[in-house]
């Protein structure tokens, strides 16, 4: 039990540090185990610093910013014990279109370091250009999802159809 | 484990028989709002074990049945299949995994695991066991990814747990 | 008190239900005072159903759906009693390209209605060249937010230049 | 009422005096992540006399002081000013309006319109006449939009009362 969270939580904070690093192109975050002194009871803290900003609540960071902090959490966890499936649904909607390179770039990665599959619902053209392969979901008939496989042209025609 | 394919039968808007082949890498699912993206999604919650009817954003389990539209009826049942590759195993058991969700308007929900009935727990313990499961942090749902950030720290030890 | 809100009621039910089947080109929405007889104590419920599906739990309705239908009720309360400003931050972000256009259609018949000034932030370019002025926000130095007017032109070399 | 014009002094990141003019029509905001969009906006929630700290995202109300930088000190105190004008009014007062809120660390908010040092009470009332106010539905914050729908009916029936 407590010897098992320890090491995780080093394995994790270690690949959140970096991947934080990574997103926001420097500044720096890492994880802490607050609260009490025996982990299967302590919480688990997010201390997060963009670049050239003052280490602040986690709630004053803003959408965009949130939103690369949780995926790199999201993404230590994977690579300290990897899932089968990773299901993102529209997670790059608050970010600007640098953050998607970055985001995207970091997708990339993962693909080549873990063995996980993902699914992910965007509605971003770039996200979607970087996409392995993509998948349309459409309601010819109303309230009728049927689902078609898509080329990337496929998906531009898609969604102008609307 | 590999996750190799999910189908739908009556689950929320897909209510005729839809496969997803699950590669590995990247796989995009786009389309115009009010499609069905969010639905095929969940639909992996759900075949995984999902017991809280308000995560799939219905008031009761037997919301996520089809409701019919203007000209197709509603349905009685939804099913859900999840075909999985197991790790070489060592207890000599099937590598080929066919996960089975189904509920009946009135009768509630009932798995099968290989053709055979489970319960929802061996479902819960399969999945856990493959660093999965209906309440993975790797199974974003939309507009959640603040989520992890908005969790409390005891909340937030529980993922380190399922990583550990 | 009471004769006023049903006034109002009845005021922002009719225009309501009128932007709703314009943003969604069809389907039909309504507003129902329900819980108690004196309007006072009343709830408000939204039914909201887009063209040809069922009407069904306003939770079951898409991300897209439900950032649409909040706005025409939004926007239905305006029409009723003009509020001097209205700020509107990424509301569009769960918005396909399609619906992007329509809700900005809205937002430009809504300046020809009313007096209200609208504040929006956005990162989506079409909703961008659809405004009248636009200002940009950047933090040159790290960490100090400075405010810009730019022209459109400029708006895309401030996001490119991240 | 006509809302012209927004001044910020040391509120979060808008550490240096900033004017924004509010014109009619449609004005966009635009800028890379975390530059201070939202801030911006929040400014007028708070001059309009938002008093909880949490839907300023933060722990406290001093945390809409600027905190300071890597190169930059941070601040003792936060201003945002709002100039407005007022319909032409029956009871002879200046159509002009300046409302001022300032907050000082340890010392808390204080008011002022046109001058004078007023409460809490009378700017809420203020903005409530006008039909508008910190808590107005046509202040839409961040990933906010659906809240007006996750509201509950009597919650929602209070927005309609603004409108009455
Ligand atoms: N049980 C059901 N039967 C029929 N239709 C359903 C059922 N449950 C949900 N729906 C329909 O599914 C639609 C929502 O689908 P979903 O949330 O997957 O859309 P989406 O493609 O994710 O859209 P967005 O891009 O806006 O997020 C709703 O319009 C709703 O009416
Ligand atoms: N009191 C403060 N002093 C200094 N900086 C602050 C203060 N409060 C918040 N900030 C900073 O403001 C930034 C967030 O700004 P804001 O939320 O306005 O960004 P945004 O432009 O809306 O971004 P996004 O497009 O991601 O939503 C954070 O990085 C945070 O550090
Ligand atoms: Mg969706
Ligand atoms: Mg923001």
């Amino acid at each position: 039990g407590r010897a098992r969270l320890l090491a995780a939580f080093e394995a994790v904070d270690g690949h959140f540090r970096r991947l934080f690093t990574t997103l926001f192109e420097g500044g720096q975050a890492h994880l802490a185990l607050i609260d009490s002194d025996d982990p299967l009871e302590a919480g688990l803290e997010i201390m997060a610093q963009p670049p050239g900003k003052k280490l602040a609540a986690l709630t004053l960071l803003s959408g965009g910013e949130q939103a690369l902090t949780a995926c790199a959490l999201i993404f230590a966890l994977f690579l300290t014990n990897p899932a089968p499936i990773c299901v993102l649904d529209e997670v790059d909607a608050p970010l600007d279109d640098a953050n998607i390179e970055r985001f995207c770039d970091l997708l990339e990665r993962m693909t080549q370091e873990t063995d996980t599959r993902y699914l992910i619902v965007t509605h971003n053209a770039v996200t979607m250009s970087r996409m392995h392969r993509l998948f349309g979901v459409t309601m010819i008939e109303r309230g009728v999802s049927r689902l078609v496989s898509v080329d990337l042209g496929g998906a531009e025609r898609l969604l102008a159809a609307e | 484990m590999r996750i190799r394919r999910l189908k739908l039968t009556g689950f929320k808007s897909f209510v005729d028989p839809t496969e997803l082949h699950i590669e590995p890498g990247l796989t995009g699912i786009v389309g115009p709002n009010g499609c069905g993206k969010s639905n095929l999604l969940e639909a992996i919650r759900w075949v995984m074990g999902e017991s809280s009817a308000r995560s799939m954003r219905g008031a009761g389990m037997e919301d996520v049945i089809f409701a019919g539209t203007d000209s197709r009826p509603g349905r009685d049942f939804a099913e859900v299949t999840l075909v999985a590759e197991r790790a070489p195993a060592e207890d000599g058991q099937d590598r080929e995994l066919e996960v089975i969700r189904r509920i009946e308007r009135g009768a509630g929900s009932a798995y099968r695991m290989n053709g055979r009935d489970v319960r929802a727990k061996d479902i819960a313990l399969l999945f856990a066991d493959a660093a999965t499961g209906a309440h993975s942090p790797a199974l974003v749902s939309q507009g959640k990814i603040a989520a992890v950030i908005a969790a409390k720290p005891t909340e937030r030890r529980q993922m380190l747990e399922e990583a550990a």
